[in-house]
């Protein structure tokens, strides 16, 4: 639940706390876009972790941040 | 540019390194 990712996130270290966001933030991501989770995981931890944790609690956002990291990838590429 | 190592990839079970880079 929120309360016990909130209350780990504050226990930990901004180090750690990037480490477990992407911890659980990594399956989901790779479930949408299992070639490219690593890097779009890394692309998603440059944000705030406020709003990482409204990624977590929200599979329609996290979805649309998704598609917004793989067109950034993709425009990097071209 | 500096963009070639961007973005750091994430891996499961591995020390997050990101922070170094901004």
């Amino acid at each position: 639940g929120r309360c016990l990712i909130a209350s780990t996130l504050a226990s930990a270290s901004p180090e750690d706390q990037k480490k477990m966001l992407g911890e659980w933030l990594f399956p989901l991501i790779q479930a949408l876009q299992p070639t490219l989770a690593s890097k779009i995981t890394g692309m998603l931890l440059e944000m705030d972790n406020s709003e990482l944790l409204l990624l977590l609690e929200s599979p329609e956002s996290l979805c649309y941040k998704v598609d917004e990291a793989v067109a950034v990838l993709e425009a990097c590429q071209a | 540019g500096s963009s070639i190592n961007w973005p750091p990839e994430f891996h499961p079970g591995v020390p997050w390194k990101g922070l170094q880079n901004i």
